[in-house]
């Protein structure tokens, strides 16, 4: 563990709790992307397969169950929540996610560090958390005004896999045999599709003004 | 043979 790693997890927690508090504080999920939601609920489903087969560390095994938890909440509330799923902008939330997952698939059937079912599906995991984002970008594009919790929370879950590449550079320089280019390759897409929403944030936070992404 | 890492990251 090292200090980038340890700040990564931490941004992306603190981004879950961000988004936490704006569905409980404001009852409402406006400007939120389910599908994004549902993607990322995916995404640790695959990815943390061996939660109970490898264990790790306490760590390890506590901030998966907290993501795997965490994100299915957030799908569940947004999905059956009598009050909250009212606010759920459905008709501006209309990317058609399916292909993302298609494609992650494949290409993890393609790429992967072994051909076996939790190889495969690590690496699926990894395409599609690179992915995963487009929906709740398209969605606030298209909203146009972005409220400050969830332009905070995206704003963190952009900033974590930045973490997560310092990361990577250090251990390669610090560990012999290091190689995750699956991860590292991934992360660096993952991190450059928030590149323009970064662009806005960090505009509307130097003019102290509200967040506004050109239509 | 190299090292084969683990998935030791979340």
């Amino acid at each position: 563990m090292n200090i980038f790693r340890f700040a990564g997890d931490m941004t992306h927690l603190i981004s879950i709790l961000v988004l936490l508090l704006k569905i409980y504080a404001t009852k409402s999920c406006s400007g939120i992307s389910l599908k994004t939601q549902e993607l990322y609920a995916l995404v640790f489903l695959t990815r943390y397969l061996d939660l109970f087969t490898d264990f790790i560390s306490v760590y390890n095994t506590i901030m998966k169950l907290v993501f795997i938890a965490s994100s299915l909440a957030v799908v569940c509330c947004m999905r059956m929540h009598r009050v909250v799923r009212r606010s759920y902008d459905k008709d501006l939330d209309t990317f058609r996610h399916y292909f993302l997952i298609l494609a992650s698939f494949v290409l993890a059937l393609l790429v992967n560090e072994k051909f076996t079912f939790q190889e495969i599906f690590w690496a699926f995991s990894i395409y599609l958390e690179a992915l995963a984002i487009l929906p709740q970008l398209v969605l606030l594009q298209r909203s146009g005004n972005v409220d400050n919790l969830t332009g905070q929370y995206v704003f963190f879950l952009g900033a974590y896999r930045a973490f997560y590449i310092l990361n990577w550079i250090y251990r390669y320089f610090t560990e012999q045999h290091f190689s995750r280019w699956i991860a590292c390759v991934s992360g660096l897409v993952q991190t450059v599709l928030y590149a323009d929403f970064f662009y806005y944030y960090f505009i509307s936070w130097k003019n102290n003004a509200k967040m506004q992404l050109p239509a | 043979r190299e090292q084969s890492w683990s998935h030791d990251e979340l």
